[in-house]
């Protein structure tokens, strides 16, 4: 039975598709059957492995019209890596959901054909927190946040606890809190490690202890549509994903 | 007769906030009246100045309850700056609006009794393309997009530019682009360069001439509630924002 989870911070450019990219195309590595599955209308994570946002079918599909999951997903590069593409269409799709019955809960019914077929489906989603985030942590079993070690984002962590309470108790009762990811850290600046000792003195071991840091590289990767694995693997940025996806598997997996 | 700038770009975390808080502070102290509107749920422009985000009139007020916008502004630390406040509130701003009518011109109409006090109006936008992002769009003169020089953040221009085409053509004939902010630039990092080139190139003097660099005081400096240039105004950040200050004053001010 895959674990489902949802990649969530509503503020702006903190890492979550290249977290969602490398982190499932780590796991895929560690032979574990991932899905990823964007549900952003910048359809990142759809260029960011290499697929076009235009001209194939994709999650609009799906979330909108009620396709099924299945007719569109992607082999993305690794035998048990797969995509499931944004497209631009979903610009529209908050005002167009918010029109439908059980709007919230469209991608977990999407979503209960496809489960068994993989170990983890990771959402990418949109900086806001709008329908289609909460779509992801309605079909979620698990929430992770990826968190730059800066003000602003740390600012932003508390009203993503309270949407994470409030889905759980009328949409997701089962949704918990998996962990925090320190992203894009720089040992070097002072402001990193500040906000991170915060980060931890408030969410304690639900911070991973893997830290993702600043690499050019990880930036670099997504202009070839390859995660970091398939760019650079001996970049400190791929070692990070691939510690990450061991730690993950550790801390999520349930035997 | 105050000049509106909707600083927008759907690609979150390029220094959309840091710009508006940074870039208006500067215009304060070439003393223009300059009036920074924060359209963002986050609210980050509302902290960066120092003020709370709950408790105080916000923009929710006259964006969904129609108040009057004088019954929110705040003097912001120096004589002629001042900011309208976001709240938490905003959050459901884009569904609460979308059953009201005329919903995309809510904030233009809420400036027509304000734009005269104002040699500049600077919005903060959110990390999005809908009601909220398209209500600044509305309202604006002219539109501003912070970019950071790296491949995701590129690839959302065409698709930003599409969207200003589709408001100029149906809600704001006025619109036009200002120009384009390069930020956090590091000229040691070749794909800095390549990106900014590649912009240079499409965009050509559409790009303002100041560059933004990375200067971690900026990251500092919200923490503080202050804009750089009352928490370090040596910086090379504050420097930035007072020369790209100086050059918006001559590009956008028609006298
Ligand atoms: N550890 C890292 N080191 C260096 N650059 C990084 C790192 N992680 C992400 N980046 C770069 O920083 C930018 C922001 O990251 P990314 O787009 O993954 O964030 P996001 O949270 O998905 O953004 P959005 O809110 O727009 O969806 C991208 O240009 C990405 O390539
Ligand atoms: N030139 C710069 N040098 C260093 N850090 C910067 C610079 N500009 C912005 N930052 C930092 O980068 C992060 C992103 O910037 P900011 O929040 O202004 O972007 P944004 O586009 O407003 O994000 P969002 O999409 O969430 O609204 C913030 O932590 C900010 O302090
Ligand atoms: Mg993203
Ligand atoms: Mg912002």
């Amino acid at each position: 039975m895959g674990i489902v989870v949802a990649i969530v911070n509503q503020k702006g450019g903190v890492g979550k598709t290249t977290t969602a990219v490398n982190l499932g195309a780590a796991l895929a590595a560690l032979e574990k059957r991932t899905l990823v599955i964007d549900l952003d209308p910048q359809a990142n994570a759809t260029s960011g492995t290499g697929f076009p946002k235009r001209g194939i079918p994709s999650m609009y599909g799906v979330l909108v019209e009620g396709h099924d999951i299945h007719t569109v997903v992607q082999d993305a590069g690794l035998p048990t890596f797969r995509l499931a593409p944004s497209s631009i269409d979903l610009v529209g799709a908050d005002l167009e959901l918010s029109e439908i019955d059980g709007r919230e809960g469209r991608l977990r019914v999407a979503l209960e054909i496809a489960r068994d077929e993989y170990d983890f489906i990771l959402i990418d989603c949109p900086p806001s927190l709008g329908l289609l985030t909460v779509n992801a942590l309605t079909a979620a079993d698990v929430v992770v946040v990826p968190l730059q070690a800066e003000y602003y984002a740390l600012e932003g962590v508390s009203q993503l606890v309270d949407t994470v309470d409030r889905v759980r108790e009328t949409l997701n009762p089962e949704l918990e809190i998996g962990g925090i990811i320190l992203t894009m850290f720089d040992e070097r600046v002072n402001l990193s490690r500040q906000v991170a000792d915060e980060i931890r003195n408030f969410f304690a071991e639900r911070v991973f202890e893997t830290v993702i840091p600043r690499n050019v590289r990880l930036a670099e990767a997504p202009s070839f549509g390859k995660p970091i694995l398939m760019y650079d693997v001996k970049s400190r940025g791929s070692e990070a994903y691939i510690q990450l996806a061991q730690e993950f598997t550790r801390r999520l997996e349930v035997v």
